[in-house]
């Protein structure tokens, strides 16, 4: 359960203060599968790094689990993150100094499960995501179609609670994105809670709702 | 006019060996806009950064303006380059240590224009990209879809002879999208020659012609 009340964020710079979402009021249930959609620039990013707990608000409320999170410190934030939440980030940041099955583990290392347990769940996503043929490779040996897919793995990788994906088919061909698709819809049917920052419209049509954000507000929300 | 005969491609790594590119043979006249594509991981990327002298062939010849280039060093191939081509790249490369301004005005500083004049482009990519607003912004205070447009803003700042774009759209909502390709839609119609990698039927539909690869290898070309 995740809610926002008058959630505001202002970047500031020396030069320029941008005020990238003001008053965003949302809510999103357990078990829902919400895609927030916009104009580029609009704030969309900014927000989904917010309710995933990577950077606080300027304003406002933001309740996470029940928790009002909004003043957590960047510990307390880590530690419900590693719990709780899987990411794709829009730019994927992988870790260039490990490999791709190294980058797929690590959420399970903050875990503390065994190494043969963590080496099974590893395959099973890299399987998944039919990228298992290049386990050894560093990220600068892959295309941006399969980093994008090694970002995937990593965050459904420990089976989170929560899957928070910023664009997580932009660089893939209509087949490899469909798959990425139905991997998610199908960890939604078992109960994962899925906010997708998408700016395709057919990647939408796999949600249960869209957020329409536009210039840091929300414009309307539409109930598929 | 760009020629590639057996053209080949092959990473060596501890590890592992990849046939990126499997003879590829292909011509490309001037003032044609063609679209590349096909699955990921199939050799888009890298057919793009050889055919922009980014890279070497393996094996094969490449023939750039009837120069036979596959042996060249890096610096014949950066002189080349400089001179000719504006590249889009995947991952956008913006320089970080730069603000927009700076690394839009990058390639009109190795073409040896007066401040005044590079100030006039500069500007004048910015505007058309609608991205002059965060001129003074460092890459990473821009979001996804900014840093791509800011990389489109300087690939055709210098107006090169020829533009290669690694899917130039692909963090862009369909708004800004339409606009990047009526941008080089236009350039193509006044002589650019275009060469665009993209996963978009719809930004495809604005080539001449279509070259599909299909595991380092084309598999059919369809002319529109
Ligand atoms: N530096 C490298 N070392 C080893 N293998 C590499 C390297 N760069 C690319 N490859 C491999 O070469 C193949 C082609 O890569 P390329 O980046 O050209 O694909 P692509 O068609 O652009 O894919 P995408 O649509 O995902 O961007 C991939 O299988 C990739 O793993
Ligand atoms: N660190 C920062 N400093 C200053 N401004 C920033 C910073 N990060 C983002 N912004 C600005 O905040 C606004 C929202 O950015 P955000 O990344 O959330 O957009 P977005 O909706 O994800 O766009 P896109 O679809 O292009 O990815 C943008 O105008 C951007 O320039
Ligand atoms: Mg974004
Ligand atoms: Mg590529």
């Amino acid at each position: 359960m995740i809610k926002t009340v008058n959630l505001t964020k202002v970047f500031r710079t020396d030069e320029v203060e941008t005020t990238a979402l003001n008053n965003i009021n949302i809510e999103i249930k357990k078990g829902e599968f919400v895609a927030v959609m916009g104009p580029s620039g609009c704030g969309k990013s900014t927000l989904l790094n917010i309710l995933g707990l990577l950077d606080t608000p300027t304003k406002g409320d933001f309740y996470f689990l029940d928790e009002n999170v909004a003043g957590y410190s960047e510990r307390q934030r880590a530690r419900l993150r590693k719990h709780n939440i899987g990411f794709v980030f829009q730019n994927f940041n992988l870790i260039d100094q490990l490999n791709v099955f190294e980058n797929v583990e690590l959420p399970l290392i903050y875990l503390r499960m065994s190494a043969k347990e963590r080496k099974e769940k590893v395959h099973e996503a890299l399987e998944t995501m039919q990228i298992a043929h290049r386990v050894k490779h560093y990220p600068n040996q892959l295309s941006g179609g399969q980093q994008q897919r090694v970002a995937v793995a990593r965050a459904v990788v420990s089976k989170p609670h929560f899957i928070l994906a910023d664009e997580p088919t932009g660089n893939l061909d209509s087949k490899h994105g469909d798959e990425v698709m139905r991997l998610l819809s199908g960890l939604n049917e078992k109960g994962t809670t899925i906010i997708m920052v998408t700016h395709s419209q057919r990647d939408a049509e796999y949600s249960h709702r869209i957020i329409h954000l536009f210039d840091g507000q929300v414009l309307s929300e539409n109930v598929k």
